[in-house]
């Protein structure tokens, strides 16, 4: 399977 | 002053129990317009938003904002002392909230209950979620994408989600063999909890990890229907809608270099 990647990537701190 | 009195206790014991297993930590914001709550878990893969609205209580009072920080499993044993048919009351100091009251009726309300929640401070990062015009929206039965979570991880620890127009399908591929669950639209008038609709901008197809989803469907006791949001190279959105409020899960996708 592919490589896992993580929610900090797509959505940014506020 | 805090307080918040659910009739309906057993919809916390749910709540709690879709969570809980994600995250062991996490922050209550409490505000004039109801409770929420985000949290990522421990390796960010996931994240799980949940959000009640104040007029799902009765009575609901919150005179300021502020945060109950709970660990999530001493909650869990004190919600375990509350009955299935209880009324829930929380209550808080607002201004120096250190412990959560919980109150717990029974339906003739001769047995009541009361409980301190020690409370702690967590310094949890907070993330703006865009607004995002999803590729695919999909709806179906929960009890359905359960089963299909729990079917395919007997093959992979992977599933590969694709959205067309005619039709949704799962598909995990192992070192014992492949599967898949294909499913397409339905529409029973009669039985709306049953259906099937697929609402597509465009294509999609996206690889999630099996474990993160199958923990996900610890949410099917809230909700009769599940919505899957999924666009290109975004995390997945699994909805769990409630009359109260919503349960939101975001699992971040598997990805090629």
């Amino acid at each position: 399977s592919l490589p896992q990647s993580t929610i900090d990537e797509f959505f940014s701190t506020n | 002053m805090f307080e918040a009195r659910l009739t309906q206790g057993a919809l916390l014991k749910r709540l709690l129990d879709s969570v809980k297993e994600l995250v062991t930590d996490a922050n209550f914001d409490c505000s004039e317009t109801g409770i929420s709550l985000q949290a990522m878990d421990n390796s960010h893969v996931a994240l799980v938003s949940l959000s009640l609205r104040a007029e799902g209580f009765n009575p609901y009072r919150c005179d300021r904002g502020f945060s109950l920080g709970v660990n999530l499993n001493s909650l869990n044993k004190i919600m375990k002392c509350a009955g299935n048919e209880d009324v829930i009351t929380l209550k808080a100091d607002d201004s120096s909230a250190d412990s959560l009251c919980l109150l717990f009726e029974n339906s003739s309300n001769e047995r009541v209950s009361e409980y301190e929640l020690k409370l702690m401070d967590i310094d949890q990062e907070h993330l703006s979620i865009p607004e995002t015009d999803y590729d695919a929206t999909v709806m179906m039965p929960s009890a359905e994408f359960q089963r299909i979570c729990r079917d395919l991880m007997v093959v992979s620890e992977s599933v590969t989600i694709d959205v067309s127009k005619d039709e949704i399908k799962f598909t995990a591929e192992g070192e014992l063999g492949t599967g898949n669950v294909k499913l397409k639209p339905t529409s029973t008038i009669d039985k709306p909890e049953e259906s099937i609709t697929i609402e597509l901008g465009q294509t999609v197809s996206l690889q999630f990890s099996l474990k993160y989803l199958s923990n996900f469907t610890r949410g099917t006791p809230l909700s009769d229907q599940v919505m899957l949001c999924l666009s290109d190279n975004m995390p997945l959105l699994v909805e769990y809608k409630m009359d109260i409020g919503y349960i939101r899960y975001y699992l971040a996708p598997k990805v090629g270099d």
